[in-house]
């Protein structure tokens, strides 16, 4: 059945899934603790850049995008069986971790490094 | 809504643990934080410079050894009449469970060795407040190590680790560390009651605890000295089952 499976799956193209700009991908992404409302305890840093992922998932997804075999299979049900299951989403792969010095409300000061806070690379699932 | 606190938005998710963090720990809105917390705050920039960039990543080579250190200021101190060249200040420090799992990793004791008030120099160090026993040391110091360390020309930090980790939490979770800040006067002259009115202990002396996060810290549980263990919170157990 596999075989049947492949025949029918066609290569990539640009018609289905878009300009390969609008392809999921990570964009570099600033704000200001000013800006979350968190300003008022966060002492450092000021900026934090999250980034985020952004873009359509191709059909068919290749090695780099470090899809899981789940999502590849869901891209698979989507084209040949059921168009109700969403192709897989853009999000988040790898992350960094951000330190943040801050005053705690009862006067303490705090160095924490929080993990998962910096998207650093995107995938497919 | 840009600039404004987001407080609704938070409560929508208690459960995450950042989410809990924010509303948990946060100054309330209209408490902005001070714009000069003197030197305990230039202490912890310092710190966070040596261990992060400017955009807030944290340094590969940095020697922190933790992901997480408190700065604890002493609730008051209370200084004692001069006996002799010595002058005491008794601080205390209130140390309290966190909600979330950490387990202490370092405790120390950062204070000004010399100070120079008023054009006299004093030399000083700190000791535990022992009762009835106010000669004894640290249990640490007691085999000749470890010895405080210099960090700059103006503070020193000491590791009191396992004079820390000696106390028992009371039945409410709380625990109150007392030390002694003495300083003896290098060069005669005046009472050195006039000097030190008006000097605040917040500038003089106060606690760094260095924390780990519990469940990364599962594995090296068991190579941790005993006493250490007590320091895991409430909910470390749920953790560490988790974790398993």
């Amino acid at each position: 059945r596999a075989g049947n499976i492949s025949s029918k799956i066609p290569g990539p193209s640009q018609e289905h899934d878009g300009p390969k700009s609008n392809q999921c991908s990570l964009h570099h992404f600033q704000v200001s603790f000013h800006q979350l409302g968190l300003d008022h305890w966060i002492i450092a840093p000021n900026l934090y850049t999250p980034n985020y992922c952004k873009g359509a998932c191709p059909r068919v997804l290749h090695y780099g995008l470090n899809s899981p075999n789940h999502a590849v299979i869901q891209n698979l049900v989507n084209e040949l069986v059921d168009q109700s299951v969403p192709q897989p989403s853009c999000v988040p792969y790898k992350y960094v971790p951000i330190s943040i010095l801050l005053v705690e409300a009862n006067g303490s000061i705090l160095y924490k490094e929080y993990k998962d806070m910096i998207a650093q690379s995107c995938t497919c699932r | 809504n840009i600039g404004q606190p987001s407080a609704a938005l938070l409560a929508e998710a208690p459960t995450l643990p950042l989410i809990r963090k924010l509303l948990e720990e946060a100054p309330h809105e209209q408490q902005r934080k001070p714009e000069a917390l003197g030197h305990p705050m230039q202490y912890m920039l310092e710190l966070y410079q040596r261990s992060a960039d400017a955009h807030g990543h944290p340094r590969e080579n940095r020697t922190i050894g933790a992901t997480m250190v408190r700065l604890v200021r002493p609730l008051a101190n209370v200084a004692r009449p001069v006996r002799g060249p010595w002058h005491i200040q008794t601080l205390d420090f209130s140390l309290r469970l966190n909600q979330v799992a950490y387990q202490l990793v370092r405790a120390t004791v950062v204070y000004r060795h010399q100070l120079h008030l008023a054009g006299f120099y004093l030399s000083c160090h700190v000791e535990p407040w022992v009762q009835k026993s106010p000669t004894k040391r640290f249990p640490s110091l007691e085999g000749g190590s470890p010895m405080p360390s210099l960090i700059s020309r103006a503070w020193t930090e000491m590791d009191i680790t396992q004079h820390v980790q000696q106390r028992p939490w009371n039945h409410k979770g709380l625990r109150v560390l007392r030390l002694r800040f003495m300083c003896q006067q290098q060069n005669g002259g005046e009472s050195l009651e006039l000097l030190w009115h008006g000097t605040s202990s917040l500038d003089t002396a106060f606690l760094l605890l260095y924390f780990n996060d519990t469940y990364k810290s599962v594995q090296k549980a068991k190579l941790l000295p005993k006493g250490l263990e007590e320091f895991m919170e409430k909910d470390s157990s749920l953790l560490l089952q988790r974790a398993r």
